[in-house]
């Protein structure tokens, strides 16, 4: 049909912008980059990032003159979960400093992040391919000082960023008309759910054990009510309730600040064009399928938009 | 369209929710601060102390720290060229190759410069002024950019400067 | 240079440095 041709005609324009443009055209004329020093405690690390409102930032080790990675939302998923099977240890975490992270990671049997980067100057195209394959969800722009060869963080490209960057840049995302619902790209069988008295540890184990960054929250109709998501547990740790693991996920909930957007939802006879136009206007983590109930049906996370426009169903 | 924000997924709606439903046995979990302090940025550092008390202060830390300075001239005592043996560099050389060559058997530069530099500001309240001034070779050899297009003339590092920085501040904290 | 007061015991410095024709604040978190 003339939608199905438009569609395919509109996603090898956008890889062709992806293929044309490079990571450094996607950067801001101006821009902030924080960056954490590898010796700072996983606290102090945390109050960074709270007060700053960021999730994730790449780390400096000042005796190698190196960057030494990224701190994102996994570590502290698994410093959670060494505190849960080391109860003893839980004033550890007190000292714990980011170039120990790696450690925790290996105790509790984690898989590694990797720290993949790539060059400003490298394509779009290839920044989300990288990204695709990243457990981190995003991907650093590093490159060299001329005049010592040392590595720069210049700074870090998110999924987000990628699809934004494709929202407002490419007008042919308006001839994205296809329903989501036949492009094959909603999760919906693996999707795992909880309830609220969910205790928010099982929860966690969920967001590490299955890779994913959020869990949806059904009432005992299968209705969406709410959404644990990774980025939580900053919060949790935060307030060093993380060793109440009684805690039911609902009550975990509560420690959400006032600013939190909301939870997106979508139905399965909505377009890409008017998903990609939500993520122009507000900052989406992901979009929830719902049917005319509000019961869940499946999750379409930003990863998949990104490999859809990449590769297709 | 069909996009929608799922309303009992805010946070006030979702408190309520909890408290309403009898859900909550856990009941002194507050919200996050959402309102975040935005930070106050500073050129260098303040000081109210005597001009040559911070002079001394700053060449103690600097001694302290190993670093090693140009004698002031005398029209000029309120600024210090120093010059810092930065040891990153050496765990870089040492990564990549022996004699502080990486693989394209380039010279990675050793000894980062930087100005200090003492500003009244008005009276009793001075600032102190640190500027980058590039790079040296404790070998003396000159640090030759290599040959990059113009375009890439601005790939530069500040996180050494920012390092030394933090941990001449540190030393002057200390010691004050 | 630029800092800000000292919180928590951490320090934070930063710079604007020109990338390419873009301008990045590198801010930089250290332990005091």
């Amino acid at each position: 049909s003339s939608v199905d041709v438009e569609q395919e005609l509109a996603l090898n324009a956008i890889r062709q912008v992806l293929k044309s443009k490079t990571s450094y055209d996607v950067l801001p004329v101006s821009f902030r980059l924080i960056v954490l020093d590898t010796s700072l405690l996983v606290k102090k690390a945390l109050n960074v990032l709270l007060q700053n409102s960021i999730v994730s930032a790449p780390l400096w080790d000042a005796t190698t003159s190196r960057f030494a990675g990224l701190l994102t939302s996994d570590d502290f998923i698994n410093v959670i979960q060494y505190c849960f099977s080391n109860p003893d240890k839980f004033d550890l975490v007190e000292k714990l400093q980011l170039n120990r992270l790696r450690d925790i990671e290996r105790a509790i049997g984690a898989k590694p992040l990797e720290t993949t980067s790539i060059h400003p100057s490298s394509s779009l195209y290839e920044a989300c391919t990288v990204m695709l394959r990243s457990k981190s969800r995003r991907v650093p722009l590093i490159d060299k000082d001329e005049e010592t060869h040392r590595e720069i963080v210049v700074s870090v490209l998110t999924q987000y960023r990628l699809l934004k960057f494709i929202a407002l840049n490419c007008r042919e995302t308006h001839f994205l008309k296809k329903p989501i619902s036949e492009l094959n790209i909603i999760s919906n069988s693996t999707v795992r759910s909880c309830s609220m008295t969910t205790p928010v540890i099982d929860v966690i184990q969920l967001l590490s054990e299955g890779n994913i960054s959020s869990v949806p929250i059904v009432n005992e109709n299968g209705v969406l009510v709410n959404v644990y998501e990774a980025v939580d547990v900053l919060g949790l740790i935060k307030g060093g309730i993380y060793n109440d693991l009684s805690l039911s996920v609902g009550e975990a909930l509560m420690r959400r600040s006032d600013d939190f957007e909301g939870v997106y939802t979508c139905t399965e006879n909505e377009k890409l064009s008017t998903l990609l136009d939500t993520i122009r206007k507000s900052s989406v983590h992901r979009f929830f399928v719902v049917n005319e109930s509000g019961q869940l049906v499946g999750v379409l996370s930003l990863g998949d938009l990104l490999r859809y426009i990449l590769v297709g169903s | 369209s069909g996009v929608a924000i799922l309303p009992t997924s805010l946070p006030q709606l979702h408190r309520a929710n909890m408290l309403s439903s009898g859900l909550l046995q856990n009941s002194n979990i507050h919200p996050l601060v959402s309102k975040k302090s935005k930070t106050k940025w500073h050129f260098g550092i303040r000081s109210r102390s005597y001009p040559l008390d911070v002079m001394g202060e700053i060449y103690i830390a600097l001694k302290n720290l190993g670093a090693e300075w140009a004698k002031p001239s005398e029209e000029d005592l309120w600024t210090i060229r120093v010059r810092w043996k930065y040891s990153g560099s050496n765990q870089i050389a040492n990564n990549e190759a022996n004699n502080s060559q990486n693989q394209n058997n380039e010279k990675i530069p050793d000894l980062l410069k930087i100005v200090i530099q003492l500003f009244q500001i008005e009276t009793n309240n001075y600032l102190v002024d640190f500027k980058f001034d590039g790079w040296e070779d404790s070998s003396g050899a000159p640090v030759t950019p290599s040959d990059i297009t113009s375009d890439e003339i601005s790939a530069f590092s500040a996180y050494p400067f920012l390092h030394l920085t933090t941990r001449l501040i540190m030393e002057l904290a200390v010691n004050s | 240079l630029a800092t800000s007061s000292i919180k928590h015991n951490t320090l934070c410095v930063a710079s604007i440095v020109r990338y390419k024709r873009k301008y990045v604040t590198q801010i930089l978190y250290a332990p005091l």
